[in-house]
């Protein structure tokens, strides 16, 4: 995660928003419910609290607007830039804009609640059926007063249940009308308008007056986008007209026809030839929820993260199961600590963990990744280890010949139920998971799932149960195991130690040893806290220079991390569930959970 | 849509990015998000390479680093997104 620069923040907890205006594109109190949730998202894991004010200057001020909307930074009409916010602060800073070219839905396409009606607002169910036709949009069928119905159930004919559609004949908004609906024909500027209309208006919203004249009583509001308006275009919020003329031939429905990028148009009056009013017709939009959290992210202070699953990350994708990634907690809590509400939990189904509430619209988790085999209880062989080195120190024992693998102690003992490790790290390319006397193998090459548990007083005899951590010298095979203030070095059958660790030029200033860096060239980083040492292992002391603190090169990562490890040739910091992998050149890139993400957990 | 569609390209007015070429689609896009400058971009008038920029911003966006405005540094480039620079304020 990155913050902005100066680590802007806000210097109070209880923070105001204000929605100034409305998309068209929803119903006012969808999108009222989808900030909500988006506020929800940030105050979950923070003490932060978010109230919306009606008047007045708040500190986050939301609003939709299209093209140059008032603060330099224009959009671009559909598609393309979304939304931007401004970090904390007084004025413009904290305040969020939508862009109102966009086709703002929940992610998956036009939502139509309904008013009135006999459905309590449900949203439209498409397809519905009406006296035996089936229906995938809103009709007046069945009525005469030109409102747009729809049922809220599949088939009307048996269930009975139903609501209007968002119509300027049933309500506007904003404006000066408490919500009344268009009057047609009222005349404006002198001209008659039987329609809305985006005349007098430089921001292209669709508008209408609320009594007969304008002109005389100035009462107006905004038209609501019916569900067969277009999207941005030259005819925002119009509804296609169908049949149209395109290059003298005659279309009945959406087409791409005269475009490059695939994008379905249709033409907003009968002519697109003579008229040249058209737009882009409803596709599955962008979810107002989604984007407006990720905006408010900026508005508390959060940059751009370079994590690719982060809320952070600058491109927008549609996420059916939102949840904050751990990127994004780091992140904020980093800027106001820690909240009391929930904290972020694995994907479900985790049958091990608390579930986290989730956004109540949003679909349920696909998994990303495939799933590995169950542990079996088989033995997973030893890997081979290159001969054994003589030494001559005076702690040498001989341990006894390894068998053909070590036998699981205790098959049922499941590493997936572990809530950390005491140690993890990559031997012979295979991952080793550590815990109280107790070891697991995990090979993604082999996909052979987890193996264990085993004993490490079998396999390693003579380390105690509490292992800190544990490298493997890649030039010599040997591996090496530290605990609390001793260290071994186990090379084939021998072993020496244990060895006090200030042999190694470790002083008493270090702690526990939480992991350890192979870079090559027989060095090795060791951290301990918040620190590391680099350890030259061909002579067993550490070079001079260090300790050094690990935020100076290893930024972004935490620096209280549990485990550090050295996997598939990249770094990993772990920390309470999660795990952030850096590259060699020290750019985070990815954040996960060492059980669901590593170990293939289920 | 009948028989016998038209093939022809349209600009519609209006219709903002979509015609944009490739090269002009980068340096705008590198430009707007923090990557480079117009004055990088040309200096004395004359065109150099983009290659540092679109190192930076595939390395920020964590795309492989080719250095070169390949597909899908394009289509990155011409995926939706929050307007808010990458790199700056």
């Amino acid at each position: 995660f990155l913050t902005f620069e100066g680590d802007l923040k806000w210097d109070h907890m209880d923070l105001t928003y204000r929605v100034i205006n409305y998309s068209p594109d929803l119903d006012r109190a969808v999108i009222d419910d989808a900030f909500r949730r988006a506020f929800q998202v940030w105050s979950d894991v923070t003490p932060l609290t978010f109230t919306q004010i009606y008047s007045g200057e708040a500190d986050i001020m939301i609003m939709f607007g299209s093209q140059e909307h008032g603060d330099g930074y224009p959009f671009d009409g559909k598609d393309g830039l979304l939304a931007h916010a401004f970090p904390p602060g007084q004025g413009i800073q904290g305040d969020a804009h939508f862009d109102d070219d966009e086709f703002w839905t929940l992610g998956t396409g036009l939502v139509v609640k309904t008013r009135h009606g006999n459905a309590n607002g449900a949203e439209c169910h498409f397809p519905f059926t009406f006296e035996g036709r089936s229906y995938s949009r809103c009709t007046t069928e069945g009525r005469k007063d030109g409102l747009p119905w729809c049922a809220t159930t599949p088939n009307y004919d048996q269930d009975k249940k139903y609501g209007f559609c968002p119509s300027e004949l049933l309500y506007t908004n904003g404006g000066n009308s408490d919500g009344a609906p268009c009057v047609f024909p009222f005349i404006f500027d002198g001209t008659s308008y039987d329609s809305c209309t985006t005349d007098g208006r430089s921001d292209g919203y669709r508008w209408c007056a609320t009594t007969s004249s304008f002109d005389q009583d100035k009462k107006y509001g905004f038209c609501p986008n019916r569900d067969t308006a277009v999207i941005g275009g030259n005819s925002q919020g119009d509804p296609c007209v169908f049949p149209f003329t395109f290059l003298g031939q005659s279309y009945s429905a959406c087409t791409s026809q005269g475009r490059q990028d695939g994008k379905l148009w249709c033409a907003t009056t009968s002519n697109y030839d003579t008229d040249k009013k058209w737009g882009f017709c409803p596709d599955r939009g962008y979810s107002i929820f989604l984007v407006a959290a990720h905006e408010f992210g900026h508005s508390l202070g959060l940059d751009h993260s370079s994590v690719r699953e982060a809320l952070m990350y600058p491109m927008y994708s549609y996420i059916q199961d939102f949840q904050l990634h751990p990127d994004d907690v780091q992140g904020i809590q980093y800027l106001y600590g820690r909240g009391s509400g929930p904290k972020p939990t694995a994907p479900a189904p985790a049958p091990t963990e608390e579930p986290q509430p989730v956004p109540t619209e949003e679909p349920q988790p696909v998994p990303t990744e495939e799933t590995q085999p169950v542990p079996t209880e088989e033995p997973q062989p030893m890997p081979t280890e290159a001969g054994s080195t003589s030494t001559t120190e005076e702690e040498e024992e001989e341990t006894p010949e390894p068998t053909a693998g070590p036998i699981p102690v205790d098959p049922s003992r499941d590493a997936c139920v572990e809530k950390n490790f005491d140690a993890i790290t990559e031997i012979n390319g295979e991952l080793y998971f550590f815990k109280d006397g107790k070891y697991w193998t995990y090979s993604s090459f082999w996909k052979s799932g987890i193996q264990g548990a085993f004993s490490v007083a079998d396999t390693w005899p003579g380390l105690p149960d509490t292992i800190d951590a544990v490298f493997q010298d890649l030039l010599t095979k040997r591996v090496f195991f530290f605990a609390g203030r001793q260290f071994w070095v186990f090379s084939g059958k021998s072993v020496l130690g244990p060895r006090a660790i200030e042999k190694l030029g470790i002083g008493k200033e270090a702690g526990r040893i939480s992991g350890a860096l192979q870079r090559g060239r027989g060095k090795v980083l060791l951290f301990s806290g918040e620190n590391y040492w680099r350890l030259d292992v061909k002579v067993q002391r550490v070079d001079k220079g260090y300790p050094r603190a690990t935020d100076d090169v290893f930024t972004g990562v935490p620096l209280d991390a549990r485990n550090v490890f050295l996997y598939q040739g990249k770094y990993h910091f772990c920390q309470g569930s999660f795990y952030w992998r850096m590259t060699p050149r020290y750019q985070v890139d990815r954040v996960g959970y060492v059980k669901y993400d590593i170990l293939q957990c289920p | 849509p009948l028989q016998g569609k038209p093939q022809a390209v349209v600009t519609f007015p209006g219709d903002l990015i979509s015609t944009l070429p490739d090269l002009q689609l980068a340096e705008r896009y590198l430009q707007r998000f923090g990557y480079t400058t117009e004055a990088e971009t040309k200096i004395g008038g004359r065109q150099v390479s983009l290659g540092k920029a679109l190192l930076k911003m595939q390395k920020q966006l964590g795309l492989e680093e080719t250095g070169e405005l390949d597909a899908t540094t394009l289509e990155a480039m011409r995926a939706p997104r929050c307007g808010v620079p990458d790199v700056g304020t």
